[in-house]
C-alpha cells in the first residue's frame, strides 16, 4: 500500500517550505517531512 | 528417472523439467533483484520497463484473489497457535512485536493483527508548528514540488502519472495561460469569499503557484511526497498536520500491487488501482491525501466514516467509472482533524 501527499505550501522566502527527508529512507508516523 | 525399480524415487521427466525451469526464474529474479538493489545504492535511477509477467497481472482477477486474502486472513486462530503465527510474520516482515499494544494472544486473526495499534508514546508526533509530519510508517519513494503543466509525479524514470488523475479531476482548474497571474488572483479571490462552495480550492496544475492577493501573503507552490508502506509495517494513517477533512473521494479500481517491481513495470499503477482521497485544507492552503490499495491490502477504512466500504464485488468495468464522492463542508468547514489524529487503516484483503 501506498499514500501519496499533496499540498500547498510557502515557497517564496523567509518562510519557504521545505522537505527534510531523502529518497528510499525510512520514516515513522509522526516524523517531519518538512518544515 | 524414466523407470523405477522395487522402491526407487519416480519423477516423470516433465516434472524435473518444470521443477528445474521454476529454480532458474526464481534464480533470475534473486540476481536481478540483487542488481537493483546495488543500483540503488549507487544512486542510479530504476526505468520503467513493461513486460509479459506485468500484462498477465491485468488479466487476473486481484480484486477477488484480495477479498479471498481477506477471507483467509480473517481466520480466527486458537489462542495457543497465535503468538507463534504473528512471531513468524514478525520475523519474515521485520515489523517490532514490542510496540504492539496488546498482548499477542489478544489479536484473534491475522487481520486483526495487521491493522493493530501501537502502544502509547511509540509514535511522538513533533511538535514543531511548522512541520508536516509523515502520516504513516513507510519509505520515501518521491518528494518535490509540482512545477511542470499538468502536475505529474514520476513513476519511474521515464514513466509519470497525472495528479488530477490521482485525485480526482475535479480538484483542480486547468488553466491555459501559464503566466495569467491577475487571472488566478482574481479566482483566488473570489473562492476566498465564497467559502461554501467547492471552488476555492482549485488550484492551477498549468502553473501551480498561486500568490495570495493579501500583498504580505508569501507565494504558495504544490508538493508531493510518496511513501509506500511494506507489509511489516505499521498501517494505520493519521493526520500530517491540523487540517479541516472538506470531501473524501472513492476510486473503485484494480489491485495491482505495489511493490517495487510492480512500479517498474505496470503504467499508471496508482492512478490504477483502488485507492481513498481526502481533500482538505490546512494552514497555508490545500491538502490532500491519497490511500491506494494493493492486492494484499485491498481495502482502506476511514475512521471518520466508518460505513465507507472498498474493494467490494462489482461487475461493471472499475476504471471507466467516475469516482464515488462525499462532502464533509455542508457548513464549510469540514471535519477538524488535529496533527497525529488517526484517520485510516490499511486492512488485509
Amino acid at each position: 500500500s501506498t499514500v501519496v501527499l499533496v499540498f500547498q505550501a510557502p515557497i517564496s522566502s523567509p518562510s519557504d517550505f521545505r522537505f527534510c527527508i531523502k529518497k528510499g529512507e525510512r520514516i515513522r508516523m509522526g516524523e517531519a517531512l518538512g518544515r | 528417472g524414466s523407470s523405477s525399480h522395487g522402491k526407487s524415487f519416480f519423477l516423470p521427466g516433465a516434472t524435473v523439467a518444470t521443477i528445474v525451469m521454476l529454480g532458474a526464474l526464481h534464480a533470475r529474479r534473486l540476481y536481478d533483484d540483487n542488481k537493483i538493489e546495488g543500483a540503488r545504492e549507487k544512486g542510479i535511477e530504476m526505468e520503467f520497463h513493461s513486460d509479459v509477467k506485468a500484462s498477465f497481472m491485468g488479466m487476473l482477477p486481484l480484486r477477488s484473489i484480495s477479498r479471498f486474502w481477506g477471507f483467509l486472513t480473517g481466520v480466527e486462530f486458537p489462542i495457543w497457535l497465535r503468538p507463534y503465527v504473528y512471531r513468524a510474520w514478525a520475523r519474515a516482515f521485520h515489523s517490532n512485536l514490542e510496540e504492539a499494544a496488546l498482548p499477542l494472544e489478544e489479536y484473534v486473526s491475522l487481520r486483526d493483527f495487521f491493522v493493530r495499534t501501537l502502544k502509547e508514546g511509540s509514535r511522538p508526533v513533533d511538535s514543531d508548528p511548522c512541520c508536516l509530519v509523515s502520516p504513516v510508517d513507510g519509505t520515501i519513494l518521491r518528494f518535490g514540488e509540482l512545477k511542470e503543466a499538468g502536475g505529474m509525479i514520476e513513476q519511474v524514470k521515464g514513466f509519470s502519472y497525472s495528479v488530477p488523475k490521482l485525485l480526482g479531476a475535479t480538484s483542480f482548474l486547468s488553466m491555459t495561460a501559464e503566466d495569467d497571474t491577475e487571472q488566478k488572483n482574481n479566482e483566488k479571490e473570489s473562492s476566498d469569499m465564497d467559502a461554501n462552495k467547492k471552488s476555492w480550492w482549485r488550484v492551477s496544475l498549468a502553473s501551480p503557484k498561486v500568490r495570495d492577493p493579501a500583498p504580505a501573503c508569501p507565494m504558495k507552490g504544490l508538493f508531493y511526497c510518496v511513501i509506500y508502506l511494506k507489509p511489516g509495517d505499521y498501517h494505520r494513517i493519521h493526520s500530517p498536520v491540523d487540517w479541516n477533512v472538506l470531501l473524501r473521494r472513492h476510486f473503485s479500481g484494480r489491485l495491482f500491487p505495489l511493490n517495487e517491481r510492480a512500479t517498474r513495470t505496470i503504467r499508471n499503477l496508482y492512478v490504477e488501482n483502488e485507492r481513498v482521497v481526502l481533500e482538505g485544507r490546512w494552514q497555508e492552503g490545500f491538502m490532500a491525501m491519497a490511500a491506494i490499495g494493493a492486492t494484499n491490502i485491498g481495502s482502506i477504512e476511514l475512521f471518520i466514516e466508518p460505513t465507507l466500504r472498498t474493494n467490494k464485488p462489482q461487475k461493471n468495468i472499475l476504471h471507466l467509472e467516475p469516482p464515488e464522492e462525499r462532502v464533509y463542508e455542508p457548513d464549510g468547514t469540514g471535519i477538524r482533524m488535529k496533527k497525529g489524529d488517526e484517520l485510516a487503516a490499511f486492512n488485509m484483503g
